[in-house]
């Protein structure tokens, strides 16, 4: 089975957010995670 | 005499036979695993490449394969050969079962086993306040950001499916889109007749209520992200809350049932828009927010915790390859289902 997660986050795209508030991934494919573990931040 | 001697061989060697041609197979199997795993380690990745396999399948009657599957797997395993049984299908599949929550003789039966809980303090939530985390256990296959609604997620390289056929077309993410467009251009005759045209669809009475509002308006410029986790059948599999949100609808599409490992990535066209799926949607404090659980052959069952009575894997009525998806929407209206980060929302089960 599959999960795909799509979900809206700050991007350093838009003219607002400075670099510091996008939103960056902490994983790396092919990387074995867990429930709880933080995706991203 | 020498007839029935004759037939006397002929049921143990066909036996033979079929054991040998399967252990064959199993071989060949092992050993496609092991080149695919030595190209990953390398860095190479396959193209999409349909093969025969994949169009045979196509003409498998998957569904009752996949209930008879269920059927088995729920039959009660008795007490003493419980052990035997799921420490079998723990050396099998790699799972962990120091970590099951009860002793293995309490699951009756293999799918009692299979959507196990956990002890507690085996899967620690992430405490920092701006993470998501993993809903689940399982192998990141891909993730990164998108350019719009309407962008394309690369199933394997060579072959991709859109977003919107992955979460549907009445989607809360397409109208959220629409504002951002609206958002830019501000024309309000134009939010107006998108009201009067939308009066009834269901996105458009939750977004009336201020708290959905004020959360889509504030974030008018996000980013769009994703996330494809690939479940092995010995993993843990309980799907948890990836962060505090509201859970507004959820969306049940029938679909197929083929395979999901690695190999069928590789071969089936469309694979996580045309399985059976369930989406849910909703809000959190950064805007739009969707989990697709997307079933396979051995695991075509998705029990959802917020709402017990959905079925899924249900016997195929008619034999429409795709049926419109089910929507339902969670009260109150606009608020749904209140989960914090952590909570356990769903489970995917054998059959």
């Amino acid at each position: 089975s599959t999960v795909v997660l799509v979900f809206q986050a700050p991007t350093s795209k838009s003219p607002k957010n400075t670099d510091a508030s996008k939103f960056r991934f902490s994983i790396r494919r092919g990387d074995r995670i867990r429930v709880g573990q933080a995706l991203g931040r | 005499s020498s007839n029935s001697q004759g037939n006397a061989f002929l049921v143990p060697g066909a036996t033979v036979a079929t054991l040998l041609m399967l252990g064959v197979l199993h071989a060949r199997r092992l050993y496609d695993d092991k080149k695919v795993e030595e190209a990953r380690e390398k860095g190479i990745e396959f193209e999409f490449r349909p093969d025969v396999k994949a169009t045979f399948l196509r003409m498998l009657p998957l569904r009752s394969i996949s209930r008879v599957w269920g059927f088995l797997t729920n039959l009660e395993v008795p007490v003493w050969l419980r052990p035997h049984v799921y420490r079998a299908w723990a050396r099998a599949y790699h799972s962990n079962l120091e970590e099951a929550a009860l002793p293995l003789e309490e699951y009756a039966s293999l799918r009692d086993f299979f959507v196990r809980t956990l002890r507690e303090g085996c899967r620690p939530i992430d405490p920092d306040p701006y993470s998501l985390v993993s809903p689940v256990d399982g192998t990141i296959l891909r993730f990164g950001e998108l350019e719009d609604a309407g962008a394309m997620i690369e199933q394997v390289k060579g072959f991709s499916y859109s977003v919107t056929s992955l979460l549907g077309s009445h989607s809360l993410l397409s109208m959220i889109a629409e504002k951002n467009t609206q958002h830019k251009s501000s024309n309000i005759e134009q939010e107006s007749t998108q009201r009067e045209k939308s009066k009834k669809s269901w996105w458009w009475i939750s977004l009336a209520s201020p708290k959905v509002r004020e959360t889509v308006s504030e974030c008018p410029m996000k980013g769009l992200y994703y996330c494809v986790i690939y479940l092995k059948p010995g993993d843990y599999h309980r799907i948890h809350s990836p962060v505090d949100w509201n859970v507004l609808v959820r969306r049940h599409f029938s679909g197929r049932l083929f395979p999901l490992n690695e190999r069928a990535t590789r071969t089936i066209r469309s694979l996580y828009v045309e399985n059976e799926r369930v989406v849910l949607e909703g809000l959190w404090q950064q805007g739009f927010m969707a989990i697709a659980a997307i079933g396979a052959t051995n695991i075509g069952s998705i029990e959802l915790f917020i709402e017990p009575e959905l079925r899924t894997n249900r016997p195929r009525k008619k034999l429409l390859p795709t049926e419109p998806p089910e929507d339902r929407v969670y009260e109150p209206e606009g608020v749904g289902v209140m989960l914090k980060k952590g909570d356990g929302l769903a489970a995917f089960n054998m059959g």
